[in-house]
């Protein structure tokens, strides 16, 4: 464990319950992308299946069932018991665009042709794009509240500590994973665009608007 | 070094 990585997992779980409580606090889950959800939790099961058989630490093993737990609360508060305030003309991003696709990648690309690979390079590969309706569903309504562009921005900060835990293993422990790397590079770069406004716009406490 | 097979990252 490093610094990067550490304060990166921290940021995606302060991600993940900002997005909890501000659905659970204003009872609406307006203005956030269900398909990213339902996308996120896929990605925590396909890759967290070792759960059980791979112990690692108790702080893995937690935090994969507190990830696993949240963004299924998240989908459930989003699709059953706030599903009046869920904005569904605006999250049309046609999420098979994303998972058939990633899929077949998964299967052709992958460090060992075996079920729990595939599966863990298929959520590797999804969670780079699992964003996607997320930004679309902001750039169709033109703007995002400021609580949800905070998540953004933790969201997008982890996986960008990351990077850098992975230069941080390098050179220190030799660990290079071209699977994770790659994705994390894609990940990243489709949050660039929303950093930029985050910065110069959230951060002077404007409201995160996307120009018209 | 550790290979990519060592799954200990989240």
């Amino acid at each position: 464990m490093n610094i990067f990585r550490l304060v990166g997992d921290l940021s995606h779980l302060l991600a993940i319950f900002v997005l909890l409580l501000k659905i659970w606090k204003s009872r609406s889950c307006a203005g956030v992308s269900g398909k990213s959800q339902i996308l996120f939790a896929l990605v925590f099961i396909t890759r967290y299946l070792d759960l059980f058989t791979n112990f690692i630490s108790v702080y893995n093993s937690l935090m994969k069932v507190i990830f696993i737990a949240s963004t299924v609360a998240t989908v459930y508060l989003m699709y059953i018991k706030f599903k009046a305030t869920y904005d569904s003309n605006h999250d049309t991003f046609r999420i098979e665009f994303l998972v058939v696709p990633v899929g077949g990648l998964a299967f052709l690309v992958n460090h060992d042709f075996t079920p729990l690979e595939i599966l863990w390079t298929f959520s590797i590969y999804l969670e780079s794009v699992a964003i996607l309706p997320q930004l679309f569903m902001i750039s169709k309504t033109g703007e995002a509240e400021t609580i949800t562009s905070h998540y953004l921005f933790a969201l997008g900060s982890y996986r960008a500590l990351y990077l850098l835990n992975w230069i941080y293993r390098y050179y220190f422990e030799g660990y290079f994973d071209l699977i994770a790397v790659v994705a994390g590079c894609v990940q990243t770069i489709l949050y660039c665009d929303f950093f930029y406004l985050y910065i110069t716009k959230v951060m002077w406490g404007k409201k995160l608007s996307l120009p018209a | 070094p550790a290979g990519p097979s060592v799954k200990d990252e989240l």
